[in-house]
């Protein structure tokens, strides 16, 4: 099936999300 | 563990556990399971945040500590299932890198970079007096595709100039020499 692959700056961006915190 | 509601899902759910080695303790296989505690779990990247991010940075750890990041139902040993056919990629870190390079490691790991299906077992950085280590863990060490895609993926994601050593060793050397470098 499909992966679900992310890049190093598309993680990057979801560091400061207020989900994240 | 489950992703919450809005958080992006990772492809596999990840455990992150922490050990240190006691001074003057004997390496055994029954002193590092007691030695080694699971830290947090996580199956988004959100959680992946909010566990790291109130972690010490690997460079703040005192020598002899490690991190252990794999994905959920592996331990971070040579005899799980998981691993017990496996080997891992080994790359020797002089002091003051190690913080960074494990960050982008785990990254790659998480985003599945490496590309090889679900070969990939787990990834240690290895906090030690005179360098620090870092390794990444795969099932099968007898597959050399696989093993040197995660090495050229591993240099890439990390950044490494050309002329790093990187060695790999099987885990049945490492109960054989009860040693892990």
């Amino acid at each position: 099936g499909t992966r679900i692959i992310y890049e190093r700056q598309f993680l990057m961006n979801l560091r400061d999300s207020p989900l994240a915190r | 563990v489950k992703p919450g509601q809005g958080e992006h899902q990772l492809q596999y759910s990840y455990c992150m556990w922490f050990s240190k080695r006691t001074p003057g303790n004997k390496a055994s296989s029954t002193n590092y399971e007691q030695n080694i505690k699971t830290v947090g779990c996580f199956a988004s990247v959100e959680q992946f945040w909010a566990l790291y991010t109130h972690l010490a940075r690997p460079c703040d750890l005192t020598s002899s500590s490690d991190y252990h990041l794999f994905k959920q139902g592996i331990k971070p040993m040579w005899e799980d299932e998981a691993n017990k056919s496996g080997g891992k990629w080994i790359v020797r870190l002089r002091k003051g890198l190690a913080s960074r390079l494990w960050e982008n490691l785990i990254l790659a790991m998480l985003g599945e970079q490496f590309m090889v299906g679900d070969e990939i077992c787990g990834a240690v950085v290895s906090i030690r007096f005179a360098e620090d280590i870092i390794s990444i863990w795969n099932r099968t060490s007898s597959d050399v595709t696989i093993s040197l895609r995660i090495r050229d993926t591993l240099r890439r994601v990390l950044n490494l100039p050309p002329n790093t050593i990187m060695e790999y060793k099987t885990h049945t050397d490492s109960i054989k020499d009860n040693s892990s470098f």
